[in-house]
């Protein structure tokens, strides 16, 4: 499973439709404070199903919605797409022998939430099945966040070892 | 169920410490269990950089803690390994020669997993095949910009 | 006292506002109380960098939670000014140009409070008088040495 | 009241009686990491009256005490020396006519802690007495430990009110 891109559309700081494309094993994301890096892995924690407000600095699942600045209206969706190439394998379950998987989930002002798979409605479960077994998932050990890495280590000892079973 | 815990316990300490001593250059680090029974027992981190004998992990530096999270995070990794791995600014504690390792050990293991790592650190910018450049040009709102990596770097070097 | 609380209350806030201003170049801060009672009242920051219609501070960056700690941090400072200010690694989610905000704010302030400040940011260093440098020769043990400015920011170019 | 010098001896890394001469308005401290800056900042909180272990990282007072290396014995005894010129003044108490001020704080590996002022013994109160007024503290906003500017803009109200009341 390796991403290939990342579209945003009305997802925080990404107003207008935006699209990553993820070329080569390292890549890098620069940028001046307050530019949106940390908007865009908030991005792919939310379309793999992170269900916590607070992990995406939110009160509310639709703090995640464009919500206006000095010259733009608020927007009432937020969308964002994820390719994997799946060529090689990895993902499980029905959508296993597809070549590429993409994975869709969007929001509305009044809170309501979806999820796609290849342009299928789905289940938040069924996206998060169809990575088991490969670590990823909006809470996995794959993705850490700004200001995580040293809570980590310092975590208290039953935290540790939620930690340690996740990756069990 | 306890044995594929307890073999999971095993086997990220066996990586941890290895992993460990590499980003170091010697030291050593286990997870100790705090309890007699691995299915409810509290788990703790020891570990102690070369020629140093702290008494707890919470003594070290802000640095040091970084890099002994990185190896506990890639010990991980090593045993399951998911197909990407994203960071955000994990790097900002590190000095200069700590970057330079952490950058040596993601480029081994970007062979079988991919990187996507935002950064404001030069040396971390060296490793990138790519480099997505975010801008805000407009007040607010985010736009994407190729960045040439040669480019960027050059430029930075000009500004130093 | 209420009177007292109520006059350091609007004293900050005013600072806090103008600080904020000069350190994000525009944009407005200020605190908010949650109850009616100042004796007992919880405080929250408001702040909105320029252009920004953020809700609430939560969904600022690092960057930009940093800098407004900074102005919050230094609004009690002109109000009471202590004599000194230990900084350990303030700059470290800062970009370059917040980095050179957050200095001529240090040089500015530095005619009345002396500064010591932990830095591992080339810009930073620039702005010291005086660098002292923190060494382990041998493992585990702490030494100082001199270190002259101009020296330090030579060999740092020379590796960039 | 300006830091003129700053010793050690026996406090964390710094093993050695090591004295730091703090000349000028902005002085930098610098090195690689582990090396013993944020010691130095934990030294002057320490001497000020820092009466929380666990605001040095430690779970007792005596984990100041240097504890050995894998070539040196531990030692039994920390002390810290903080000298300040009062020659403008600032300084508050029986102290305040003095040119110059020494406030140091020595601590046994039997917990015994004990302060003194110009080679006077004292109590912590009357350290802490020296400042009263001038923002100076071990818990005064004069000293921003490693990774607790983030802390202050994210606090709860009310640890943000008491954060505002400790500067009244
Ligand atoms: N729902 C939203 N609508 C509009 N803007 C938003 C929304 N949520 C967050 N933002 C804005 O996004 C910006 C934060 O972006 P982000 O955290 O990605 O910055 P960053 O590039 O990671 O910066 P740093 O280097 O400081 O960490 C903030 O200025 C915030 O106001
Ligand atoms: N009581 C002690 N005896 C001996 N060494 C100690 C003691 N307490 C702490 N140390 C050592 O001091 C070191 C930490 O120093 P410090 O936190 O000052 O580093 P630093 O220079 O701030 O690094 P960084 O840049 O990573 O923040 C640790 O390696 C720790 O083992
Ligand atoms: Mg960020
Ligand atoms: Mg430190």
């Amino acid at each position: 499973l390796r991403l290939i891109h990342l579209k945003l559309a009305g997802f925080k700081s990404f107003v207008d439709p935006t699209t990553l494309h993820l070329r080569g094993q390292r890549v890098g994301i620069v940028g001046p404070n307050g530019c949106g890096k940390s908007n865009i892995i908030e991005a792919v924690r939310w379309v793999l199903g992170e269900s916590s407000a607070r992990e995406l600095r939110g009160d509310s699942m639709q703090d995640v919605i464009f919500n206006g600045t000095a010259t733009r209206k608020p927007v009432s969706r937020a969308s964002v797409e994820l390719h994997f190439d799946n060529s090689l394998g990895g993902a499980s379950g029905q959508w296993a022998h597809y070549a590429e998987i993409a994975v869709k989930r969007v929001i509305e002002r009044n809170g309501q939430s979806s999820y796609y798979i290849n342009s299928v409605q789905v289940r938040r479960r069924d996206v998060l099945d169809l990575f088991l077994g490969t670590g990823v998932g909006s809470r996995a050990y794959g993705i850490i966040g700004q200001n995580t890495i040293s809570r980590i280590v310092e975590a208290k000892p039953e935290e540790l070892r939620i930690f340690l079973e996740e990756a069990a | 169920t306890r044995e594929r815990l307890q073999h999971t316990y095993d086997a990220v300490n066996r990586n941890f410490s290895e992993l460990f001593a590499t980003l170091f250059d010697g030291g050593q680090a286990r997870l100790e269990l705090l309890g007699e029974e691995i299915l409810d027992s509290g788990v703790q981190v020891f570990a102690q950089p070369p020629g140093k004998r702290n008494s707890t992990i919470h003594l070290l530096s802000g640095g040091e803690k970084a890099m002994t999270a990185l190896a506990l995070v890639f010990a991980i990794f090593r045993l399951n390994p998911a197909p990407f791995c994203l960071m955000d600014e994990v790097d900002a504690p590190l000095d200069d020669s700590n970057t330079e390792r952490f950058c040596a050990m993601v480029r081994k293991m970007s062979q079988h997993i991919q990187f996507v790592f935002v950064t404001h650190n030069k040396i971390a910018m060296e490793m990138a095949q790519q480099l997505i450049g975010v801008t805000m040009q407009e007040s607010g709102v985010s736009r994407i910009v190729e960045v040439d990596v040669e480019e960027a770097l050059r430029m930075v070097e000009e500004i130093a």
